[in-house]
């Protein structure tokens, strides 16, 4: 999956990839101290094709809010959500929502669902349907985040320990590898990195094409972008 | 057709039951035609049995190539000809209650030799989602060997049809396969068409092994969505049963009749049903026992939640309560009504439940407070809507009328429990489809000047295995798309969702289908507005009463259904004059026709 972080005031963004087992599930945001927890697990593509690198997406987000005692399981087939030991389940063909006090959850069908926790934040998850018979492609979901100002600081993960503002000083743009990609050095969390001028998609607003963001790229998994390293991410169960 | 080596004179030449069924909207028709095979006249019968949720719409009989039509009139009207009919001393009252579940519709004709008549009745009938399916029931009963027998179901449910089942009491394992079933995605055809051999009980004997239930059961696909919505011809009906909910608990007490007049087997059916009743409570739900005859019992003074302890101790206590005394409905009531109100009070209860009175009787009130209108009074005002109550009559001598007003005026049904050797499956039966709550307060909404004339559109509950069916006209005919939101509370949140239907588009599906009658949205809004008002009719003060009746009258005329407040008005053609019979509807709280006893031979003219 790629992801797209905002920086110096919205100003700029800084992407990258993390690249993944397929079944591998990793932390996304983790907030301690209101115990909040995304999860999300990984989905390769149908087939592997020989000496290509094997994409992964976000095919389920496990969603964890233990303050209200509910759990939202979201894949691209269906949406569970389990309060205590009930669960309901919804399909993505249902237009829905569901509330309990200031937690809500909204379901556009076939299209995405949003979650509401008060005014502390909300979360947009992005159903893309893939044409069923395709040979290697198939759904996956994309997760977006609205507005996470009441989670605390000591919030986590591989987007949660963004929600801090982060500041990055770009410089020293330069012609790239690639013609009309330029290189850039940037420091960030006390660290020199060289990066690539490039676009990412966001598909809140566009699901088929999506928009493009154009974003400073960082290589090899983010490193040096992102606290640790990916596997420091992987957790054991989506819950 | 032969009968003990004689010549049978009247011979079912064929008998046709076709159904179709769209959108759980039954429209079936049954064709007979019979030959006078003799010398002489003689007087042919069509005898049917028709599911008593159905109304007749149409009847009529063909002889000597003239067809003569049944018409549906006031029943005022109607009882004018009756009576003429009753002075000359012919045979009126076409429509009986014929068991649990259905009509007896039953006229005759005289036929001159080697004459023929055609029969052809038409009901129609809203099959209702009982504990997960919907059942069509064909009762068949040709009484002799008929050369060309057919029954054609064909159901069409655009929510895709999930299973079908079909079942007939009287087909033994070798011919099963008579019955041809297809299945594709959204239609269903159900065909049985046995040949004069296979119709034969022996090789050799003329008696018909045709004599039973032809029952189909099926169920639609479904999730958790605001269910399916269509618009045929500017009008349309919502049907919603989502799946996929979590049960909400529920706090049921048993109000349990033990007065003299259910000693012996009454008392022994009950014992075992809420034995079986209590073993199948979920460890969520809260439960108590109140037992009266003159007297007011409970057990233990409270509400218990269902543990396994608490279920065992109960089901103990149940196995002690024996039949003696009078019949104090009035206090056994308003205490189960008290015994919740406590729990409530003391906060014992979960937050969000179903509050319910399970009510059974088998008798009148007479002691106590007796007075049937003062216990209906006394039951609703201290329930004061906070609890559904339930009543189950038990047996041919209970007040139904006055356990119906009751459970009507309260959020819940009656019903009736038959004296049968299934009376405990009967209870259990009842008690199954109250079991699982899935939603409360359930609101239909849809955009306020685009429709008009909506049936029902607000519920306090839904239970597992049932569904809830809303119907309306359409107004605005500048509208491209109907939005239909239902509002609910589920176990733990509130739900809701949503539905969008492109109109003229489902319109063009439906025409497509070229399978099903076209105006089936208009009819079904027709009967289920008939049905609900009906049901309003029974506890409605005078004035409401009469606009009801008023409306009902109107409907039921203008779609020619026969209903309690309507007759149909058969005229016979005889010889040289024209005799009237009149068929009319009966209602629930006439007696229940007693079973015969075996042992006592009934011989008739016939």
């Amino acid at each position: 999956p790629h992801f797209i972080i905002s920086i110096n005031d919205r100003s700029d963004a800084i992407c990258f990839n993390i690249d993944g087992k397929p079944g591998a599930i990793l932390n996304v945001v983790t907030d301690p101290s209101t115990d909040f927890v995304v999860n999300g697990e990984l989905i390769g593509e149908k087939k592997i094709e020989k000496n290509v690198k094997m994409n992964t997406y976000f095919g389920k987000f496990g969603i964890v809010n233990n303050q209200m005692d509910m759990k939202v399981e979201v894949s691209t087939k269906m949406i569970t959500v389990f309060h205590g030991e009930d669960k309901i389940i919804f399909p993505w063909s249902s237009t829905a929502s569901l509330t309990k006090e200031s937690f809500s959850i909204s379901i556009a069908k076939e299209k995405n669902l949003t979650l509401t926790m008060g005014d502390d934040a909300t979360f947009v998850i992005v159903l893309h349907r893939v044409w069923k018979n395709h040979p290697l492609h198939r759904d996956f979901l994309g997760f977006y985040t609205l507005d996470s100002h009441r989670l605390s600081n000591r919030t986590h993960g591989l987007l949660g320990q963004f929600y801090r503002e982060v500041n990055a000083e770009i410089y020293n743009i330069r012609p790239g590898l690639d013609q009309g990609k330029p290189d850039a050095t940037m420091i960030v969390k006390g660290h020199k990195l060289r990066v690539t001028r490039g676009y990412q998609k966001d598909y809140r607003l566009d699901p088929k094409r999506g928009t493009n963001i154009p974003c400073w790229f960082v290589h090899y998994n983010g490193k040096g972008f992102i606290d640790g390293i990916p596997t420091d991410y992987v957790v054991t169960s989506l819950f | 057709t032969e009968e003990h080596g004689k010549k049978r004179d009247l011979e079912i030449h064929a008998m046709k039951i076709e159904s179709k069924v769209s959108s759980r909207f039954a429209h079936t028709v049954v064709i007979s035609q019979v030959l006078n095979r003799a010398n002489v006249s003689k007087e042919a019968f069509f005898e049917i049995e028709l599911p008593k949720t159905a109304f007749i719409t149409n009847f009529s009989m063909t002889l000597d190539g003239v067809t003569h039509v049944g018409v549906v009139k006031e029943k005022e009207v109607a009882q004018k000809q009756y009576q003429q009919a009753v002075s000359r001393g012919q045979t009126a009252g076409l429509v009986k209650v014929s068991g649990r579940k259905m009509e007896k519709f039953k006229v005759s004709v005289n036929i001159g030799p080697n004459k023929k008549v055609i029969f052809e009745l038409t009901y129609e009938e809203l099959l209702k989602r009982h504990l997960g399916a919907y059942e069509m029931q064909i009762r068949v009963k040709p009484q002799q060997l008929v050369n060309h027998f057919q029954i054609d179901v064909h159901i069409f449910e655009p929510q895709g049809i999930a299973f079908l089942n079909v079942d007939a009491n009287f087909l033994t394992n070798n011919l099963t396969s008579i019955v041809k079933k297809t299945l594709t995605g959204t239609k269903a055809h159900v065909s049985f068409k046995p040949t004069l051999e296979q119709q034969r009980k022996c090789p050799d004997c003329h008696e018909t092994i045709l004599d039973g239930d032809f029952i189909i059961k099926y169920d639609v696909n479904r999730d958790l969505s605001a269910g399916s919505v269509q618009v045929v011809n500017g009008y349309f009906v919502h049907h919603f049963a989502p799946a996929n909910l979590a049960r909400i608990p529920k706090n049921v007490i048993f109000v349990i009749d033990h007065s003299g007049s259910m000693s012996g087997t009454k008392m022994r059916q009950t014992n075992e049903a809420l034995v079986k009743i209590l073993g199948d409570m979920d460890t969520k739900d809260h439960f108590g026992i109140i037992i009266f005859d003159d007297n007011i019992d409970t057990w233990k003074d409270t509400i218990f939640q269902a543990t396994l302890e608490n279920v065992f101790e109960a089901k103990k206590f149940v196995k002690t309560i024996s039949a003696r005394g009078g019949t104090n409905i009035n206090d056994a009531m308003v205490k189960a009504v008290r015994l919740l109100d406590k729990a409530y009070q003391d906060k014992q209860l979960p937050e969000r439940s179903v509050s319910m009175i399970i009510l059974l009787t088998d008798g009148h009130p007479n002691s106590g407070e007796s007075n049937p209108t003062r216990i209906q009074q006394n039951v609703k005002n201290v329930a004061d809507g906070k609890y559904n109550v339930y009543c189950l009559g038990f047996g041919y001598d209970v007040n139904y009328n006055f356990l119906e007003i009751m459970a009507l005026e309260n959020n819940g049904v009656a019903r009736r429990i038959y004296e049968d050797s299934d009376a405990p499956l009967q209870l259990q039966g009842f008690y199954d489809e109250v079991a699982n709550p899935l939603l409360l307060d359930i609101e239909f909404q849809y955009p306020e000047n685009a429709i008009s004339e909506s049936t029902q559109a607000n519920f306090k509950h839904l239970f597992a295995g049932s569904e809830i069916v809303v119907a309306g006209k359409i107004v605005d005919n500048s509208l491209d798309y109907l939005r239909a939101d239902v509002i609910a509370k589920t176990a733990n949140e509130n739900l809701t969702l949503q539905a969008e239907v492109k109109i003229s588009g489902a319109e063009n599906i439906t025409q497509q289908q070229q399978y099903i009658f076209g105006d089936f949205t208009e009819r079904l809004w027709a009967y289920l507005t008939i049905q609900q008002l009906l049901e309003k009719r029974i506890s409605a003060e005078t004035d409401e009463k009469k606009n009801l009746t008023d409306r009902i009258l109107e409907l039921s005329l203008k779609y020619s259904f026969v209903t309690p407040l309507t007759s149909m008005v058969v005229t016979k053609p005889e010889e040289n004059k024209n005799d009237t019979f009149v068929a009319d509807k009966p209602s629930e709280d006439e007696k229940v026709a007693r079973p015969s006893f075996p042992g006592h031979s009934m011989v008739d003219s016939d």
